[in-house]
């Protein structure tokens, strides 16, 4: 076979015993329709970069996925994204990190990559830059799910319990399992 | 995260990578995504994008090496996947790997229980899965 796109949509702790069929089904035919999205861009002849930005665009906008809408909270119970492109033909490469208002992260390390002569662009700067690109602005609470908000105050409460713990002394056996992207 | 790499009719190669990051995380970290090298890389010869924990696969320059392998060592993509992220459980991290070649080749390797990843071929065939 040969192939002509691969997609992920984040690894972990993922078993059937925590995951329900309608969420299971759910997780499919996101994937599903990512896969479509960027294999219609190469029928149509778009280049890879057009490929992979119409996969990851359809992730960004459900809440399914850690990225764009549905992305996690930071400890200030914030969505801060980050999100890198790199095209092999010459090695350009764009990327945005920090970012709290852009819509759809992707667009703007590609923009990044294609309309700058830079690589990285981060926080305020790189939102800047986005809007001058004429890409979609959000109001950050666009960015807000119910799901990763109960999730930031659980690991708030593990790790407030962790400091309780700590502090007497005893043994610092609890683990924030929280570390995936 | 999420990730794609993508060949075109040109046989060109792109990989991209976009996340939120990791819950509960403070001081303005930054994970392996946006680091290209790390989380992302591509070549004339193969793509990768990288999901997972990110100060180990920015310590290991996971998708960077993946390219080297297969450049320097002359590995197929499975085997280059598959040793990086060997690497990266060695050291201590988890995470998963998705890499696509020049002759539309691809690897989806992981060390943790799942992974949510999907492919489609030249001719529209789908593959979506889940699990280890």
């Amino acid at each position: 076979k040969k192939y002509v796109l691969v997609i992920h949509g984040g690894a972990g702790t993922i078993t059937k015993e925590n995951m329900t069929p309608e969420k299971e089904k759910a997780y499919k035919d996101k994937l599903t329709e990512a896969l479509k999205a960027g294999y219609a861009e190469i029928q149509k002849g778009k280049t890879s970069v057009d490929a992979v930005q119409s996969a990851i665009v359809v992730m960004e906008n459900s809440p399914l996925f850690n990225a764009g809408k549905g992305a996690v909270f930071t400890h200030e119970g914030r969505n801060e994204l980050d999100a890198s492109v790199m095209y092999g033909k010459n090695k350009s490469a764009g990327a945005v990190a920090g970012v709290h208002t852009i819509k759809n992260p992707i667009k703007a390390a590609i923009a990044v990559m294609q309309k700058s002569e830079h690589v990285m662009l981060s926080g305020k700067g790189a939102e800047e830059f986005a809007k001058e690109q004429k890409l979609e602005i959000v109001d950050p609470k666009y960015f807000w799910t119910q799901d990763r908000w109960n999730g930031l105050q659980k690991a708030l409460e593990k790790e407030k319990l962790k400091k309780a713990i700590s502090q007497n002394k005893k043994s610092d056996y609890l683990e924030i399992d929280q570390k995936f992207g | 995260t999420v990730g794609a790499v993508a060949l075109d009719r040109e046989g060109n190669i792109t990989a991209g990578t976009s996340t939120g990051g990791m819950t509960n995380k403070r001081w303005n970290r930054i994970g392996d995504s946006p680091v290209i090298g790390a989380g992302t890389y591509a070549n004339a010869q193969v793509g990768i994008s990288g999901t997972g924990w990110g100060e180990f696969f920015i310590r290991s320059t996971a998708a960077r090496t993946v390219a080297a392998k297969m450049e320097y060592q002359h590995k197929d993509v499975k085997t280059a996947t598959q040793e990086v992220i060997a690497e990266i459980g060695k050291m201590g991290g988890d995470g998963g790997l998705i890499a696509l070649d020049k002759n539309g080749n691809i690897a989806m390797e992981m060390n943790t229980a799942g992974m949510y990843r999907g492919a489609i071929t030249d001719k529209g065939e789908i593959e979506v899965e889940i699990y280890k």
